[in-house]
């Protein structure tokens, strides 16, 4: 599908992608994350793109096999949810992740 | 209103009330975190009242300050969201609140 086809563009051609839900509060922390260790990641609120939203999570968890958000890609790579994110970047695992993309 | 009766009586009349979504990770933390400590909570999930959800959201608002979710109440009392609630866990401070109304 046309909606798939942008998925996997934006996920190729930024380092770091969130699709996110603004009240979402999981979602906030791990945006507040990439925030406090200076990465700049592409946030995409799936609430405020009215019917396209819902769409794009069915989407997303057709490529990825995750429905919930927030959805997190590095590098082109699912990464996760929000407790993935925190427990990569309390391994230490997330910064080389990074500087490997050259985004940190 | 209505509404509001009905929230000041559902409160007063329950040690432990939890509004919530069922979609919602910061509501499932808070819920866990009762069940953890054997706590018996009244949960009502806003997202399933159908048109009855929101309203309860904004009445909840008007009675505690509060519009987000989860909303939690111990022995009638408003306590705040799931950071509060976790806060006061880790201070000590919720078990000698739930022993004095004998729900622990
Ligand atoms: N463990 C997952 C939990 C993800 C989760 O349950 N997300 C919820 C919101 S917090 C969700 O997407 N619910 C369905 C929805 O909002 O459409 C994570 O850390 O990201
Ligand atoms: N710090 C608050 C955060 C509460 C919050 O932001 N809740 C979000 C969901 S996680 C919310 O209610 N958003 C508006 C809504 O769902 O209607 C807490 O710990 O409970
Ligand atoms: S909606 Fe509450 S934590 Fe995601």
């Amino acid at each position: 599908a046309r909606l798939e086809e942008t998925v996997k563009k934006t996920v190729a051609e930024n380092p770091v992608v969130v699709y996110s839900k603004t009240w979402c509060s999981y979602s906030m922390e791990v945006k507040a994350l990439f925030k406090r260790i200076g990465v700049d990641a592409l946030v995409i609120e799936l609430d405020q793109l009215g019917p396209q939203g819902p769409q794009l999570q069915k989407v997303l968890e057709r490529l990825t096999g995750q429905f919930t958000v927030p959805n997190v890609f590095i590098g082109g790579k699912h990464i996760g949810g929000c407790t993935d994110t925190v427990k990569l970047y309390r391994k230490g695992e997330l910064t080389p992740m990074l500087s490997e993309l050259n985004i940190n």
